[in-house]
């Protein structure tokens, strides 16, 4: 289970993304690589959040919320229609 | 939709609404399983250019084109990684890889919200009429974010980033899950980021009622929107061989049964399997229940797939039950084998019949469609109920509006009860939920939107609230159909709403974002909490001390502390007059003795625009150590206008 990949969402504080960064989706793209080297952002938010999703392992997510500037790492929801 | 327009008053008002003009400036965006563009709802005769405000696009991929959009239907969207991250790659001989709706959910949604005037539509012959959206001449924005495998957050958010982006006014959201922090709920933090923006969002409260706590979509800066049902009904009745005659709703339309009373059978008796009674898959023994009328219970799989089953074991019709879970609401369904759905007391009678009887018999007789029927609306049973789970002091839901046996657009893909073995095609189906009653008010938000552009999104949700309705035109309260009894603020929240009424709503209590960021102060969010819902550094002063009973909400949750003796709860509000100047006068009330109620001061006067604020002072005598709750309401008048406000109290 822990080698399991599910979808995460990451919350990320922008306003801390170190000045070696131009644009903040390279941040993203380098936080992602720091604790997996094969995931991949499924989508990068704007507006609804400052952040990104991905599938990751339990243990990267755990490993990616203590990177500096990531809020929160929650694991994907599943909604139904009412 | 059909008799819902005017069910709201929309027909005898339609000069009070700018629609024709500013209606069609305001965008809806969807978040829905897609849409069927060639449902006549979305015909754009008439409709002027798209607004110059617009930034979105019409999506290509399965069975769908650029010009599948129009002035109408101006944006088509689907988001999919997450789903395929979750699932695998999208069969597209399955579903479409596009914003095409293979569901039916989600068009719908978007005719009930925003859909052109179409005359002659009915679902086989039943409530016809002429159907429109709310805001018939409103733009449709579908972003397709529900397949087959279900809704998945990371899909949603994208969807909404997307929305934001596009330019939509209003966003309208018929889905959700279970209660959790705002912080973790993708929804609520799309939501606040739309409305930093100045969409209203509009979502369904869902449909886990009667129970309490089983609510969804309960951040403060959602709309949260509860289903009531219409004065329309869709009778069935069941003879029995012993001369009684029991009402049910049915939607069937098909081959008629035999004239002759035929064999009545209770499901639990045929069937060897646990809960046989509820007639799922497979559980029904052919040989018991060929040529005859089935009796099922309500419960566990879909009632029209209870229906199925029936059929499939060689049944020739239905009898659907009601359970206490449901007690007397009915839900029409088009059912695929004559069948009708009758309450828990008419089930338990023909159950009593059935049992009592060596050779009982039925005859099931359908009488289309009647209007008239009161009292009307009823809270619908389904509708989830309050109290709030997450912030006790934050009412919900907001309002109620028509949730019940809604008539609107459908999609081809599917047949009207969306089983894969239902080969009908209908243009239009009738279907219930709080996703039906959430693009009611989207639609009216946008409509007053339109009549009112600068008004932001608490503003117009004010004036919703503020002007709904808590009692018939008799004086009776709104009654709640899963007890018979009158329904309460948990139920109906600030009750139906009445849109006319809303348009000039006298005062309103707005919101801005500072006020819900106060408001993640006061329920002790930490920094890194409530960066991820409002995407900003924000430090609560540790010096000012933010109360939740002071957010700006146009209503009340009362809570007090429980085992305790006399104690005090207080309210700030502020009113904005956003009509002519006047002078309002307060009266609260409250069913509990116990509760004082103190408002200061009792009287405002208003200039034009002009801000006033007051104190609500809630004094319980009452001690009590066990969890209670009770009701009242607070309402400011100038003799024009009525401002109203429920309260709920709770220990």
């Amino acid at each position: 289970e822990e080698d399991q990949k599910s979808t995460y969402i990451v919350h990320v504080a922008k306003s801390e993304m170190p000045e070696t960064f131009s644009h903040h989706s390279a941040w993203y793209e380098s936080s992602l690589k720091s604790v997996s080297d094969s995931a991949e952002m499924l989508y990068l938010y704007d507006n609804a959040i400052h952040g990104f999703s991905t599938r990751l392992t339990a243990e990267e997510a755990r490993t990616l919320e203590t990177q500096s500037g990531i809020l929160a790492v929650f694991p994907e929801t599943r909604f139904e229609l009412h | 939709t059909t008799r819902t327009p005017e069910f709201l008053g929309l027909d005898k008002n339609a000069d009070m609404f700018p629609e024709s003009t500013s209606g069609g400036e305001v965008i809806i965006g969807l978040l829905d399983t897609g849409v069927w563009p060639e449902s006549k709802s979305f015909d754009d005769t008439g409709l002027g250019p798209i607004p110059s405000s617009w930034k979105g696009q019409c999506e290509t991929g399965t069975n769908f084109t650029t010009s599948n959009c129009n002035k109408k239907l101006i944006g088509a969207r689907y988001f999919a990684n997450g789903y395929q991250a979750a699932t695998g790659p999208i069969d597209e001989s399955k579903e479409s890889k596009s914003p095409r709706d293979d569901d039916g959910h989600g068009t719908h949604t978007a005719s009930t919200a925003a859909g052109s005037v179409v005359a002659g539509a009915s679902l086989f012959g039943y409530a016809s009429g002429t159907a429109r959206g709310m805001a018939n001449h409103a733009r449709i924005a579908a972003y397709k974010v529900c397949w087959l495998g279900g809704c998945f957050s990371s899909d949603i958010l994208a969807a909404i980033d997307k929305a934001i982006e596009d330019n939509v006014n209003v966003l309208s959201l018929s889905l959700g899950g279970g209660m959790s922090d705002y912080y973790r709920d993708s929804i609520a933090i799309g939501a606040f980021a739309a409305m930093e923006k100045g969409i209203l969002v509009s979502c369904s409260a869902g449909n886990a009622g009667p129970s309490s706590f089983s609510l969804s979509n309960i951040a403060p800066w959602i709309t949260t929107v509860g289903a009531g049902t219409l004065d329309r009904d869709f009778p069935a009745y069941v003879s029995l061989g012993n001369g009684k005659n029991y009402s049910g709703v049915s939607l069937y339309k098909g081959n008629a049964l035999p004239d002759s009373p035929l064999p009545l059978i209770y499901a639990g008796n045929a069937s060897n399997a646990t809960g046989g009674s509820l007639c799922t898959a497979g559980t029904l023994t052919p040989e018991k229940v060929a040529g005859k009328i089935v009796l099922c219970d309500r419960g566990v799989n879909a009632r029209v797939q209870k229906g199925a089953v029936v059929k499939a074991a060689g049944g020739l019709g239905m009898v659907l039950a009601n359970t206490a879970a449901n007690g007397e609401e009915l839900v029409a369904d088009a059912h695929l084998l004559p069948a009708t759905a009758v309450g828990e007391k008419a089930g338990d009678a023909i159950k009593s019949y059935l049992f009592s009887d060596s050779q009982p018999t039925v005859k099931i007789l359908f009488e289309g469609t009647k209007v008239g029927i009161q009292p009307s609306p009823v809270v619908a049973a389904f509708s989830s109920r309050g109290p709030n789970g997450i912030t006790p002091q934050i009412l919900k839901p907001d309002l109620i509006a028509p949730g019940v046996n809604i008539l609107a657009g459908w999609s081809k893909a599917v047949g009207p009860t969306g089983l894969t073995v239902d080969n009908r095609r209908v243009d239009f189906n009738i279907i219930s939920g709080t996703s039906m009653s959430c693009p009611h008010v989207s639609g009216l938000a946008a409509l007053i939107k339109a009549a009112h552009p600068n008004w932001s999104p608490a503003v117009i949700r004010s004036a919703l609230m503020t002007t709904a309705y808590t009692a018939y035109k008799n004086g009776d309260k709104l009654q709640d159909s899963a007890t018979g009894k009158p329904s309460t603020p948990f139920d109906h929240g600030a009750g139906h709403v009445d849109p006319v009424s809303a348009l000039n709503p006298g005062l309103v209590y707005d919101l801005a974002v500072d006020d819900y960021l106060g408001f993640l102060c006061a329920i002790n969010y930490t920094d890194a909490e409530i960066n991820s819902v409002a995407r900003r550094k924000y430090q609560c002063d540790a010096s000012k001390q933010y109360s939740v009973n002071d957010l700006n909400y146009p209503s009340f949750a009362v809570v007090f502390q429980s085992g305790g003796g006399s104690t005090v709860v207080k309210h700030k509000r502020t009113l904005t007059n956003v009509g002519a100047a006047g002078t309002y006068s307060v009266s609260a009330t409250s069913d509990n003795p116990s509760i004082q109620i103190s408002v200061e001061p009792k009287v405002l006067s208003f200039k034009e625009n002009e801000n006033k604020s007051y104190t609500v002072t809630f004094t319980t005598s009452a001690s009590t150590s066990q969890s209670q709750n009770g009701f009242g309401s607070l309402a400011w008048s100038d003799g024009k206008h009525v401002v109203g406000s429920p309260i709920s109290f709770s220990w």
